[in-house]
């Protein structure tokens, strides 16, 4: 294992923290100011009744603007524009969306079970329209799980960043320079949680989160073929070309 | 292939 000094872990925590807060695409204080506002039951309606394809189009939208500042948070981190544009690509590919999942607990309300959507607050019933209750169902949970670690900004950058860094993609051309960073943002998490004097605990929950995130993408893979096995043509005219690039 | 992932790759950070 490489020989890691506190300084850089130190400073590798600092960039990766600093990325995240500059691209995180809502401030915590900003959806404060909004008082965490939830959709009205009629406007939760207007979804609910909301073409099955049009809903489906304006999801693809709101990840895909997601997904965008996802891009810029790894171009902010030294270590991944190292990387061949290959590995850049294959690893935006596998994680991006995974990370979006991620910061879904920044924008998520534990108490009521809505998560920030299109302006305002909205729970699971408002995706009724998706046709994927469980898919759903498993986000909204998966999310709630985050919130219950209270996680730091810091501790969330640097998870973002170690899974970001999955050195197990298939397709990798530089397989052992991702490996390494991986192993040098894991560190830096672990070095950063034991400076929160954070239990042991949690870097194992966050482990375990590793494969319930690839669950969830896996399963979006599913819907998205399911979907566009039915409105080939919606997804080919609608749909924002990032997504199609990402997913098709 | 992946020609906006590049396109976003390679416009230098906003």
């Amino acid at each position: 294992s490489p020989t890691v000094s506190m300084a850089e872990l130190d400073h590798l925590a600092h960039i990766i923290s600093k990325s995240h807060l500059e691209t995180c695409q809502h401030l915590r204080e900003e959806l404060q100011q909004m008082n965490w506002q939830n959709l009205l039951q009629d406007e939760v309606e207007s979804y609910q009744s909301k073409p099955r394809e049009v809903m489906w189009q304006l999801c693809a939208v709101k990840i895909t603007e997601a997904i965008q500042y996802v891009v810029e948070f790894a171009k902010r981190i030294d270590g991944f524009m190292d990387l061949c544009q290959n590995d850049q690509i294959v690893l935006l590919k596998a994680g991006s969306l995974e990370v979006v999942f991620i910061r879904m607990c920044r924008v998520f309300d534990s108490q009521n079970n809505t998560v920030y959507f299109d302006g305002k607050f909205a729970g699971p019933d408002a995706f009724k329209a998706l046709g994927c209750d469980d898919l759903i169902t498993s986000v909204f949970d998966f999310a709630k799980s985050m919130c219950l670690l209270h996680l730091t900004e810091e501790e969330l950058a640097l998870f973002s960043a170690f899974v970001l860094f999955s050195a197990d993609r298939s397709w990798l051309q530089e397989k052992l320079q991702v490996e390494k960073m991986q192993q040098r943002t894991h560190l830096a998490l672990q070095h950063i949680l034991q400076k929160n004097q954070r239990e042991d605990g949690v870097l194992n929950k966050l482990r375990c989160k590793v494969s319930a995130l690839r669950s969830l993408c896996n399963r979006h893979t599913e819907k998205l073929s399911a979907f566009r096995a039915i409105y080939p043509d919606v997804i080919r005219t609608h749909f924002p070309p990032l997504y199609k690039e990402l997913f098709g | 292939k992946h020609k906006i992932l590049h396109q976003l790759l390679q416009n230098s950070t906003s």
